[in-house]
């Protein structure tokens, strides 16, 4: 219902100021500013799969137009046969 | 964690191209 | 109640409007603690970066997902067609006695493969 959809809404706006206040004085510290920057190094590395799995779906969906094709002009073929039948 | 999933998403989206292009290649042999 | 509803609405609005005005100040109090640095990001800027690659993960999920049914169903086509056609073929060789055509070596592997 809209009032839920309300409520959420509001609820992830206060999920988000809550991991920002925790976070919020995670940079004076220098241990966890290491930590912080080797999770920044790890974004970089998921980002890069993820351009990876991007380029594969592509590839996919490349495919899969072919696919239809055959698919089609078999269709087409099968016409064929069954009229020559 | 995040990564792992993508790594395996990507692995198992890596083996389903490499299965539909032997089976589009297979698909031509048959029509032709 | 029109002016209940009304009254409740502009509290949410103001609500709302708190909510951003709260996280725009601590983003902005990050920011001027804790500059970019050449190399490091901020907390902040992490954070939004998080989400970013959750979300963009989820949408190639669903992306990949798609695909996938969509093949699935073109695949088992292709093959429904290709048999029909192939019995057809060979029901019509046999009226017309045609000598049938054996498939080759390769043709038979890739039906293996196609079943």
């Amino acid at each position: 219902s809209d009032l839920e959809q309300l409520c959420t809404y509001v609820n992830e706006k206060i999920e988000n100021i809550k991991k920002i206040l925790l976070i919020r004085n995670l940079g004076q510290d220098p241990a966890l500013k290491t930590t912080l920057s080797k999770i920044g190094d790890e974004i970089i590395t998921i980002n890069e799969l993820l351009n990876k799995l991007e380029l594969e779906i592509q590839y996919q969906e490349q495919t899969n137009i072919s696919l239809k094709e055959l698919c089609e002009s078999l269709e087409e073929e099968f016409k064929d046969v069954e009229h020559l039948k | 964690t995040l990564k792992d999933n993508v790594n395996a998403l990507l692995d198992k989206a890596r083996l389903e191209s490499h299965e539909s292009t032997s089976f589009l290649k297979a698909a031509k042999i048959l029509r032709n | 109640m029109e002016a209940e509803v009304d009254k409740l609405e502009l509290m949410f609005q103001k609500a709302d409007s708190d909510l951003d005005y709260l996280q725009y100040r601590l983003e902005y109090e990050i920011k001027t603690n804790h500059p970019h640095s050449a190399g490091e990001k901020n907390a902040g800027t992490i954070l939004k970066e998080l989400s970013a690659i959750k979300s963009r993960y989820q949408a190639l999920c669903a992306r990949f997902k798609e695909v996938s049914v969509e093949q699935k169903e073109t695949k088992s086509c292709i093959c429904a067609l290709l048999n029909k056609t192939m019995t057809m073929i060979q029901d019509l060789q046999k009226q017309t006695n045609l000598e049938l055509t054996l498939l080759t070596e390769e043709e038979k592997a890739v039906t293996e493969q196609l079943k």
